[in-house]
Protein backbone atom coordinates (compact mmCIF):
# COMPACT_ATOMS: atom_id res chain seq x y z
CA UNK A 1 0.00 0.00 0.00
CA UNK A 2 1.25 3.65 -0.98
CA UNK A 3 1.70 5.96 1.75
CA UNK A 4 -0.65 8.27 2.02
CA UNK A 5 0.06 12.08 1.00
CA UNK A 6 -0.62 15.47 1.65
CA UNK A 7 -1.71 16.08 -1.97
CA UNK A 8 -3.80 12.76 -2.34
CA UNK A 9 -5.83 13.86 0.99
CA UNK A 10 -6.44 17.14 -0.54
CA UNK A 11 -7.84 15.73 -3.43
CA UNK A 12 -10.58 14.34 -1.29
CA UNK A 13 -13.37 15.44 0.03
CA UNK A 14 -13.17 17.04 3.75
CA UNK A 15 -15.00 14.71 5.53
CA UNK A 16 -13.31 11.80 3.70
CA UNK A 17 -10.00 12.95 4.56
CA UNK A 18 -10.43 11.63 7.94
CA UNK A 19 -11.28 8.80 7.34
CA UNK A 20 -8.69 8.14 4.79
CA UNK A 21 -6.00 9.02 7.31
CA UNK A 22 -8.66 6.34 9.80
CA UNK A 23 -7.99 3.70 7.49
CA UNK A 24 -4.49 3.96 7.72
CA UNK A 25 -4.23 4.51 11.31
CA UNK A 26 -6.61 2.00 12.37
CA UNK A 27 -4.47 -1.21 11.31
CA UNK A 28 -1.27 0.43 13.53
CA UNK A 29 -3.51 1.28 16.71
CA UNK A 30 -4.77 -2.29 16.48
CA UNK A 31 -1.20 -3.76 16.55
CA UNK A 32 -1.09 -1.78 20.02
CA UNK A 33 -4.29 -1.34 21.38
CA UNK A 34 -6.56 -4.24 19.70
CA UNK A 35 -9.35 -3.65 22.36
CA UNK A 36 -9.24 0.12 21.97
CA UNK A 37 -7.84 0.36 18.71
CA UNK A 38 -11.53 2.20 17.27
CA UNK A 39 -11.87 4.59 20.35
CA UNK A 40 -8.45 5.75 20.00
CA UNK A 41 -8.32 6.06 16.34
CA UNK A 42 -11.10 8.21 17.21
CA UNK A 43 -9.41 10.60 19.47
CA UNK A 44 -6.17 11.14 16.89
CA UNK A 45 -8.47 11.69 14.48
CA UNK A 46 -9.31 15.02 16.30
CA UNK A 47 -5.35 15.63 15.70
CA UNK A 48 -4.53 18.25 12.72
CA UNK A 49 -4.33 16.32 9.27
CA UNK A 50 -0.83 17.52 8.72
CA UNK A 51 0.27 16.35 11.88
CA UNK A 52 -1.45 13.21 11.53
CA UNK A 53 0.12 12.58 8.42
CA UNK A 54 3.78 12.86 9.96
CA UNK A 55 2.46 10.59 13.00
CA UNK A 56 1.62 7.89 9.70
CA UNK A 57 5.48 8.36 8.81
CA UNK A 58 6.95 8.10 12.31
CA UNK A 59 5.97 4.83 14.17
CA UNK A 60 7.79 6.65 17.45
CA UNK A 61 5.45 9.61 17.26
CA UNK A 62 2.56 7.53 16.93
CA UNK A 63 3.16 5.23 19.58
CA UNK A 64 3.92 8.19 21.86
CA UNK A 65 0.39 9.43 21.28
CA UNK A 66 -1.34 6.12 21.47
CA UNK A 67 0.31 5.80 24.88
CA UNK A 68 -0.92 8.88 25.73
CA UNK A 69 -4.19 8.35 24.69
CA UNK A 70 -4.67 5.42 26.93
CA UNK A 71 -3.54 7.37 29.62
CA UNK A 72 -6.50 10.03 28.90
CA UNK A 73 -9.08 7.51 28.44
CA UNK A 74 -7.96 5.10 31.58
CA UNK A 75 -8.06 8.89 33.26
CA UNK A 76 -11.74 9.73 31.87
CA UNK A 77 -12.70 6.29 32.89
CA UNK A 78 -11.79 6.40 36.63
CA UNK A 79 -13.51 10.07 37.15
CA UNK A 80 -16.76 8.76 36.44
CA UNK B 1 1.31 18.75 31.04
CA UNK B 2 -2.33 17.69 30.21
CA UNK B 3 -3.10 16.39 27.13
CA UNK B 4 -5.60 17.85 24.30
CA UNK B 5 -6.70 14.54 23.42
CA UNK B 6 -10.55 14.46 24.01
CA UNK B 7 -11.71 11.19 25.84
CA UNK B 8 -15.24 11.37 24.42
CA UNK B 9 -14.33 11.62 20.50
CA UNK B 10 -16.27 9.53 18.10
CA UNK B 11 -15.27 5.74 17.89
CA UNK B 12 -13.62 5.27 14.48
CA UNK B 13 -15.36 2.77 12.24
CA UNK B 14 -12.46 1.15 9.66
CA UNK B 15 -14.56 0.35 6.10
CA UNK B 16 -12.01 -2.77 5.34
CA UNK B 17 -10.61 -4.13 8.16
CA UNK B 18 -9.04 -7.82 8.64
CA UNK B 19 -7.65 -9.13 11.30
CA UNK B 20 -3.98 -10.48 10.73
CA UNK B 21 -3.78 -13.94 11.43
Amino acid sequence: QEPLTASMLAAAPLHEQKQMIGERLYPLVHNVHSQLAGKITGMLLEIDNSELLLMLESPESLHAKIEEAVAVLQAHQAME
Amino acid sequence: RKSTLNPNAKEFNPRSFSQPK
